[in-house]
């Protein structure tokens, strides 16, 4: 602890070039131990202390503020590249607070909390008054949109079937009526065209992760749903070094390559129009 | 004789050091 009488510390400017770098590492830190949920990216510096160090060093005080982007903790496109969540599409805020110790020009991550929480719906309602609002991830809609459109997915995929790994975003459209949700797919070693008990079917060694999109609409005697999903590059077990540009996202098509490219479904979170086809609709 | 009144040094807007800019939007 760097705290006590006597010591003195120097309050850089939080937007100097120093004290953003040590924010970017935290950043990364975040990112890359984050167990679910969405990548997040700076958004403000709210303050900084430099504390010296015995018998060398400079220890970083930071408090940072961020903002969940659009990309999931598995999808390796870098957080450089991902949207930031809008306000109409009910935005999350990150609020942390980090020690960093300077040694040799080198930041590293000693300490670290966050807190993350939805913006208010009221701040919702500012910028659009019929936008749907974040929907508990457990509601039983929401589970069942997704397990539906999982189950969709892998009736068209030619490939691995998929098991759900997590909900991680979820809101209900009261018009149309209709659920979207947000989903990870975890590939196992079955056949998804393969009528298979899931409980049959073992997670592969090494992990394929997908991310879904989908949404399922109430109609007159049923339900209608649609969803995207994007396959992730498999990982290497071993963290052998990789060449430059191998932790980039190569998204990977899982199902009949000839099929027509996403066409937009006009639901909440989904990219922007003029986004690059990542993805099939099924 | 015209005597330019004194003025003082041009201050420009102060600028905090912290917080720093908000890189895209407050929530």
């Amino acid at each position: 602890a760097p705290h006590g009488p006597g010591l003195i510390y120097r309050q850089p400017n939080c937007d100097d070039p120093e004290t953003e770098e040590a924010a970017l590492v935290a950043i990364d830190y975040i990112n890359q131990n984050l167990p679910w949920g969405y990548k997040h990216t700076l958004n403000q510096i709210d303050e900084v202390k430099v504390w010296p160090q015995q018998p060398s060093g400079e220890l970083f005080e930071i408090e940072i503020d961020t903002l969940e982007t659009t990309c999931h903790v598995l999808d390796p496109t870098p957080v450089a590249r991902c949207s930031v969540r809008q306000l109409k599409e009910h935005a999350v805020e990150g609020d942390c607070d980090f020690q960093l110790l300077k040694l040799d020009g080198k930041f590293s991550v000693v300490y670290a909390k966050c807190d993350s929480s939805p913006d208010s719906a009221e701040d919702v309602r500012k910028v659009c008054q019929d936008c749907p609002l974040l929907a508990p991830l457990n509601d039983t809609r929401v589970v069942h949109a997704a397990k539906a459109a999982l189950a969709a997915f892998n009736a068209q995929n030619n490939g691995s079937n998929f098991q759900l790994e997590e909900i991680s975003r979820a809101q209900l459209v009261p018009l149309p009526p209709s659920t979207y949700v947000e989903f990870t797919v975890s590939g196992t070693d079955c056949v998804a065209k393969e009528a298979t008990e899931a409980a049959k079917c073992n997670l592969l060694a090494e992990k394929q992760y997908g991310f879904c999109k989908a949404t399922l609409s109430e109609k007159l005697g049923g339900a209608e749903v649609a969803v995207t999903c994007m396959v992730f590059q498999t990982q290497p077990v071993s963290s052998q070094p990789q060449p430059e540009g191998a932790n980039e996202a190569v998204p990977t098509p899982v199902v009949d390559p000839d099929a027509p490219p996403s066409p937009p479904l006009g639901a909440p979170g989904l990219p922007p129009a003029g986004s690059p086809p990542d993805s099939h609709v099924l | 004789t015209v005597v330019q009144p004194s003025v003082g040094a041009a201050a420009g807007p102060v600028v905090p050091p912290c917080p720093g800019r908000i890189r895209h939007f407050k929530v």
